[in-house]
């Protein structure tokens, strides 16, 4: 798997490797999936790159490779931000090799990482006619969670007709955020936009959305789909090629 | 006080 821009898979790998260290990666002719719960199984990610999206693209069976992204974090750091990528792996291989190419070809790097043994748990994730999604700029979604994160563990997420409120509460005292729908929509990216059948109020810990944040730099927008008693999918767009879903059980009343 | 509930309570095994 061949990308011009390696810059946008070390973006993948830093939005999931603190919720999930590890994890398999499938990989068929359609391209390159992942499913992965963090080690409390509270949240859930989801991610999809297809074939297309790649420059080049081949996979001539498929395979599942148990891969520390930790590991692959610390590769891809040493990255050129322009250089391109591609990811390999032999037959009865019991590594990946990353290569990485410097833009004006006059840098080549080589890496070989081990792949591991993993068991992975595979969950059904059902199509969910959400009550509530929102569409909102991922840095303003990232500015949230850290500013409510000063006030307590969980936030409280509210949506009615003319925006959404964000709230926290704990020892300090309390604090919430507004946001507003956007009427005159000038700049797409910019935008906040709520398609709602249903009010929802829903609360989830904190601490997890900041980890979903991780992947904002992926994509100028973030989507949040809500539904009363469901857990929370948050999605981050890649370009053209597919995207990280990731899913957030809700708090409930003790 | 609210708990935190975990995911395959809601999602199923595949």
């Amino acid at each position: 798997a061949r990308l011009l821009h390696g810059s946008i898979f070390a973006k993948v790998i830093e939005g999931l490797r603190e919720l999930v260290n590890e994890a398999t990666w499938e990989c068929s002719g359609n391209g390159i999936t992942l499913q992965a719960m963090d080690s409390s199984h509270v949240a859930l990610v989801s991610l999809v790159m297809r074939s297309e999206g790649f420059e080049s693209y081949r996979c001539d069976r498929n395979m599942s490779l148990g891969i520390s992204l930790v590991s692959m974090s610390k590769v891809l750091k040493t990255m050129g931000k322009d250089d391109s990528l591609t990811i390999r792996v032999n037959d009865d291989s019991d590594s990946i090799i990353i290569a990485m190419e410097s833009q004006n070809q006059d840098k080549f790097a080589d890496y070989e990482l081990r792949l591991m043994d993993l068991d992975s748990e595979h969950l059904g994730i059902p199509d969910t006619d959400y009550s509530c999604a929102i569409k909102m700029p991922s840095s303003e979604f990232s500015r949230i969670c850290r500013d409510m994160s000063i006030m307590g563990d969980s936030v409280l997420i509210c949506t009615t007709k003319e925006g959404v409120k964000f709230s926290a509460k704990g020892d300090l005292g309390q604090g919430s955020i507004r946001l507003v729908q956007t009427t005159n929509i000038e700049k797409e990216e910019e935008a906040v936009i709520i398609e709602m059948k249903e009010a929802v109020a829903l609360t989830f810990a904190v601490r997890y959305l900041s980890m979903f944040c991780k992947a904002a730099p992926l994509s100028p927008q973030v989507g949040l789909s809500l539904s009363e008693d469901t857990p929370l999918m948050c999605e981050f767009k890649i370009a053209e090629m597919g995207h990280v879903r990731f899913y957030l059980a809700p708090k409930i009343e003790d | 006080p609210s708990i935190q509930n975990s995911l395959p309570f809601y999602f199923e095994n595949d």
